[in-house]
């Protein structure tokens, strides 16, 4: 039997709107620490992985490991039927083909159930080793979907470079080209939000491209926390991470654009 | 040119 509520069941809609652009369907695999899944876009550009810990859960009870099989169409149609702060049920017998969800008013007043089918989904997962990146820079989400969205305008391609300084984005097209650098946020001000700094922390000055489409895919996670974390290497896939308080983080991984 | 990679480039199945 696997069990888990959410008080803050709009959190997982957001999460699976997050994934829904870019993978169609995907393995929900639950096991006694939480809840993880991996997908790949039809591609092989980019990669979501979601992690999920049975901490940030209210209720949280996995007998056995069990794999959800979910179309996420048709899950996001079920939890379209959720309140705004409805709290979330998720239920599945161990060898059961659909899973229940429960959504209930915070009144208790209202309460829905769905059961979704199940699919039988083969999906390898791939390894993503542990990796020392040369710049990882943390900045508010909110700006980070700003400029993606506004360069998109301008060209397909991103040009992602950091230094010590600051972290430039550089674009070009048709119609001309630009550019937008933040700079690193003063290290003494203690005043203000930190999720609104930008900070740099750098091994070695690093620049790479990156197609923009898939980067605005991913700022479908701006919802889901105030800032994201670029990590990036020299030929190396970018990962962007929203971290979701206490109950997991989003991660996105994106192969760059290489020149020849 | 720009040449877009593909993930399989960097990762493996596991």
């Amino acid at each position: 039997m696997f069990e888990c509520a959410l008080i803050q069941g709009e959190l997982f809609r957001k999460l699976i709107a997050s994934v829904q652009d870019l993978v169609q369907d995907g393995n929900f695999m639950c096991d006694a620490n939480g809840i993880s899944l991996q997908g790949m876009d039809s591609s092989h550009v980019a990669l979501v992985a979601l992690a999920l810990k049975k901490e940030g859960f209210v209720e949280y009870r996995c007998d056995r490991d069990v794999t959800l099989g979910i179309n996420f169409a048709n899950l996001a149609k079920m939890l379209k039927c959720m309140g705004a702060k409805d709290r979330l049920s998720i239920r599945a017998q161990d060898e059961g083909d659909s899973a229940s969800f429960v959504f209930e008013s915070e009144d208790s007043s209202r309460v829905s159930n769905f059961e979704l089918k199940l699919m039988q989904i083969d999906q390898e997962q791939l390894g993503v080793p542990e990796t020392q990146y040369k710049a990882v820079i943390r900045m508010p989400s909110s700006e980070f979907q700003r400029i993606c969205k506004d360069l998109s305008a301008i060209g397909d391609t991103v040009s992602i470079s950091v230094t010590k300084e600051a972290v430039k984005f550089s674009v070009g097209g048709d119609i001309g080209s630009g550019d937008m650098s933040l700079r690193q946020s003063e290290s003494g001000d203690v005043d203000g939000d930190d999720s609104e700094k930008v900070m740099i922390e750098l091994e070695e000055p690093v620049q790479q491209n990156f197609a923009l489409r898939y980067l605005n895919n991913f700022t479908k996670a701006t919802a889901l926390s105030k800032t994201v974390t670029l990590s990036l290497g020299t030929d190396m896939p970018l990962v962007t991470e929203y971290k979701m308080d206490n109950l997991g983080s989003i991660r996105y991984y994106l192969a760059p654009k290489i020149d020849e | 040119v720009d040449v877009q990679c593909d993930l399989f480039f960097f990762y493996n199945f596991r």
